[in-house]
Parts: C-alpha cells; sequence; structure tokens
C-alpha cells in the first residue's frame, strides 16, 4: 500500500532561531533535532530537544512544528502544524 | 553469467532539475538518455541535506542516528561503529572498487583517506584542479579575480587549464579501459563536485539559459507559518565576494532579483556542465562494450533551494533539500541488452537543439529512501543482500537500515530474456 511508504530526513540546529551556524552546526552545539517522515500524502516535521551527549531526541520537548499535505500545498508553504494540534484542521486538508 | 559491474555516479548537491524529472527549462540530455534506459524513482529523498552525513548514510546503510554524524567531524568507524560501506561489501565479494572525485566527503568524516583501504582497492583519486575551486579564478565585471559564487570560467584561462569535474571524467574512462582487460569485475564509484557552490563551470554553458528566460522561484518568500528553527539563513553562499558585495540582511535577505535570477541560472549552467560529464563517460562505457555487463546509478547527496522559502542552499527538511534524483540502469532488466554495435549512451551535445526529447524508461513513485541503495545495488548485482539491522545496530558490522527495492524491478520480461524473478 504506497501510504505505507514512509522516507524519513533529519536536522540538526543549534538553537530555535536562525544563527551563524545554523546551517551547520557542531556535533556539540546541536540542541534541536528535526525529524521529518514523509509519506505519499504529506510531510510532517518536529523539531525537539536534543542531547548530543547522549545522541538522544526527546520527542516530549516538542520546539516546533510542520505539517505540509502534498495535494494541496505541494511547494510546503502553508505549515497547518499548528492547527492540526488544536483539531481544527479543515476537513479538506486531511489526507 | 559474469558477475555484473557497478558505476555509480554520485553528482554533489544535484536537486531533480533534470529534463527526465519534468524539468523544461534545464538541458540535462545524457541524463535523460540514461534515464529512458534505466528505473527513475520519481520520489527518492536523503537522510540529512549536508554533504558529509548524507554520504555517509547511504555509503553504510545507516540513518544518521546511527551513524551519529551530523556534522562533518567525526569518522563512524571510531565513533558509532564499524559499519561495512558499499564497496567495501563489493571488495569483499570478489570486486575492484575504484573511487573517482567527491565520493566519501573528504576529512574527519572519511578519516582523511575516503575511508581507504576498507572501501576501495586502491586509494581514491582526486583531481588536482580541485584545490583552485575556492579561490580567486572567476574574473568580475571589474577585470580582476575573484572568489565568487556565480563563477562562470574560460578554461584555458583557470590553473591547470582544466577543471576538477573534467580530470574525474578523464580518471574515470582511463580506469574503465584499464578494467575491460580485468578478470574482475568492478565497482567504480565517480563522484561529481558540481553544481556544488562556487557555480565554476565553461561559461559557454551561460548561453544555455539567457537570464531573460530565467524565472524566480514559484515562492520565493519565507512561508508565514515557517518555525524560525526551520529556515537555513544560507550562510554558506554568503562568504562569497558577489554575495557579500550585496551587503544582505540577516538571516532573511532577500536577496535581490535579478541576483536570485543570477544564481537560478549559474545552477542550471552547472547542470548542464555535468551533464556533459555523465554523457562522456556513459559513451565511453559504450565504446569499451561495458554496457551490456555494467549497472549504473545516477544518483546525489541531497538537493539544493534555488529560493524557494527563501533559501539559497541546503540545511533544511524541504523536500527541494532532500528530494534526490534515483535511477538505476541494469543491463537486460530495465532496457534490453544492446545489440552487437549498438550504443545505448552516444553522447548527446546539450547545444545541439535538434537533440529529440528522450522517451521516458520505466519510472517508481513510491516514496523510497537513499538508504536502500545498500541492499538494492547488493541484490541486483546477485550478491546477497545484507540482513535488516536491529535495533540499536552500533555492534553490527554488516546490516541495512533502508528498504531492499528490488520489487521495483519486475517488469514484464524484455523481450527474449527469461522471465524477470524477484
Amino acid at each position: 500500500n504506497p501510504r505505507e511508504l514512509v522516507a524519513y530526513s533529519q536536522y540538526p540546529r543549534p538553537a530555535d532561531s536562525p544563527q551563524w551556524n545554523s546551517d551547520k552546526p557542531s556535533l556539540k552545539d546541536i540542541k534541536i533535532m528535526g525529524y521529518s517522515i514523509r509519506t505519499i500524502d504529506y510531510r510532517y516535521t518536529v523539531w525537539v530537544g536534543f542531547s548530543p551527549q547522549e545522541f538522544l531526541a526527546n520527542f516530549s520537548d516538542i520546539h516546533a512544528g510542520e505539517l505540509y499535505f502534498v495535494d494541496s500545498d505541494p511547494l510546503q508553504d502553508h505549515n497547518v502544524y499548528n492547527d492540526s494540534q488544536g483539531g481544527a484542521l479543515p476537513w479538506s486538508l486531511m489526507p | 553469467a559474469d558477475a555484473l559491474n557497478v558505476l555509480l555516479i554520485i553528482v554533489d548537491d544535484l536537486r531533480p532539475s533534470l529534463g527526465c524529472y519534468g524539468d523544461k527549462l534545464v538541458r540535462s540530455p545524457n541524463i535523460d538518455q540514461l534515464a529512458s534506459h534505466s528505473l527513475l524513482f520519481q520520489n527518492a529523498f536523503a537522510q540529512q541535506a549536508v554533504c558529509a552525513p548524507s554520504r555517509v548514510s547511504f555509503l553504510t546503510g545507516r540513518r544518521p542516528d546511527t551513524t551519529r554524524l551530523y556534522d562533518f567531524s567525526s569518522y563512524w568507524r571510531v565513533h558509532a561503529g564499524n559499519f561495512s560501506t558499499i564497496p567495501q561489501y563489493f571488495k569483499e565479494n570478489g570486486y575492484v572498487t575504484l573511487s573517482v572525485g567527491k565520493v566519501f566527503h573528504p576529512g574527519v568524516s572519511s578519516n582523511h583517506s575516503d575511508d581507504s583501504p576498507y572501501s576501495w582497492s586502491l586509494p581514491a583519486y582526486h583531481p588536482s584542479s580541485e584545490k583552485y575551486e575556492n579561490t580567486k579564478t572567476c574574473r568580475g565585471p571589474d577585470g580582476e579575480l575573484h572568489a565568487n559564487l556565480l563563477c562562470p570560467v574560460d578554461v584555458a584561462d583557470v590553473p591547470e587549464g582544466t577543471l576538477p569535474d573534467k580530470q574525474s571524467t578523464e580518471q574515470a574512462i582511463r580506469l574503465l579501459e584499464k578494467m575491460k582487460t580485468s578478470a574482475s569485475p568492478f565497482f567504480l564509484a565517480v563522484g561529481y563536485h558540481k553544481p556544488h557552490i562556487p557555480f565554476r563551470y565553461p561559461k559557454e554553458f551561460q548561453k544555455l539559459y539567457p537570464l531573460e528566460n530565467i524565472t524566480l522561484a514559484p515562492d520565493p518568500q519565507v512561508p508565514a507559518g515557517l518555525p524560525p528553527v526551520a529556515y537555513s539563513p544560507w550562510m554558506d553562499i554568503r562568504q562569497r565576494e558577489d554575495v557579500q558585495a550585496l551587503n544582505l540582511s540577516v538571516p532573511y535577505g532577500p536577496v535581490p532579483a535579478d541576483f536570485q535570477r543570477k544564481i537560478r541560472q549559474s545552477y542550471f549552467a552547472s547542470v548542464s556542465y555535468v551533464d556533459t560529464q555523465v554523457g562522456q563517460l556513459l559513451s565511453a562505457l559504450d565504446e569499451l562494450q561495458l554496457a551490456s555487463s555494467t549497472v549504473v546509478v545516477l544518483t546525489s547527496d541531497h538537493g539544493w533551494a534555488l529560493g524557494e522559502h527563501g533559501e539559497w542552499a541546503k540545511y533544511s527538511n524541504f523536500d527541494v533539500t532532500t528530494r534526490v534524483p534515483l535511477m538505476f540502469y541494469v543491463p537486460g532488466r530495465t532496457a534490453p541488452l544492446p545489440e552487437a554495435g549498438e550504443k545505448l549512451f552516444p553522447y548527446i551535445d546539450p547545444f545541439d537543439s535538434a537533440s529529440e526529447p528522450m522517451e521516458p524508461g520505466q519510472q517508481a513513485m513510491d516514496l523510497v529512501e537513499l538508504l536502500s541503495l545498500f541492499p538494492t545495488l547488493a541484490g541486483l548485482a546477485g550478491l546477497r543482500v545484507p540482513p535488516r539491522c536491529p535495533i540499536p545496530s552500533f555492534h553490527v558490522q554488516l546490516c541495512r537500515e533502508g528498504q531492499n527495492l528490488l520489487k521495483h524491478f519486475q517488469f514484464r520480461a524484455v523481450e527474449g530474456d527469461p522471465p524477470v524473478h524477484a
């Protein structure tokens, strides 16, 4: 079932806001990790707290989120993550 | 039957801005021709959109959380686990394994040795002209030489009178000629440096992309709902002299519209330049009658944002930075075996406007990961597919975290061939 196919990617960040080393943080400076799940319908990313000493992500420490639906927003310009958190997601956007 | 050779072509920072991925503007006839004889994955994604972590990930078949490489400064065998690599696995199965150009990211992450001797039968080849890549070799409007982002050059003018990717193609062809008479099968990995920045390419390729034909990205603004943590401030291009001169505000810019179009123009020109290098390499494979015994894979380590979301680099989780081209030519499976004397990959000049648009080859729409390269290549070459990794797998030398994509290669049998079995 194509809906079962998932591609994962991730990206590290040193801080919540863009700064000089946001693109390429050294391991010791990584504080946040963005984990992305891609399916044929949507792209879902959570940016969570990350410990570079223990190499552990803390998924209860969510700094931000992104949710894009491929059909209605293929260029990923309309982040509906916050809407989805409050359950207010318009029906038309559901996969 | 004789073991199949493998030619793995990795194009640095290449997003799927290619004719075979539906791009109407970019001239990439040689890669499109390869695609027409291949299985092309329309939705292939890298596991991290930055060079070293992505390359170590797909070359070991492990996720970044297993290689524990998120930057450039650790060597997985020391830092995470003694994971086997794709070339190492082929070497252990009787192949002569050879590296040309940028396959592993140079430096700490490949032990300053491209992971030799584990991965390669010979020390990796690096083009001598690579050392000038970031020096002042770009002639500016003032007639002076600068270290610019946009760097169309007169090749006769640059140090050594050549460019790294030209040297890599020449070296790869020399190795193919040598391997032609070898009793052992070969695994040759060729890593092209362009279109990685700086966009330093033979200036004639700019003519393929007149500025008046170059549009901005369809969504050049930073999206309102984008969390600041998700945004990449594209710090590396800001270090280049021509971008510095624009005095852009940090972190959001924007880049002036005319310069945005120049960046896009030079990225596309670099893609067409690399396409000619791939074309020369593949036509040599043909000339040496190796096309019927060699699997050819073309991919990249991640994509690149060309102004989308107000970004100009990789370093993010967007589709434009993680989606990559991925295509496999498998003789007798994705295309009929070439008849004696038939050419599958004749060189096509991107300046030849008469060149016909290519028939597309086989396509797969399913989402796949670059992680799958290891098990899939092993399977296509007839080697035992490494077992799936346990979690965690730091203690396991040979296993895979990616899916084996062999099921996508079951086509209706190619005329005259025995039915293809999974």
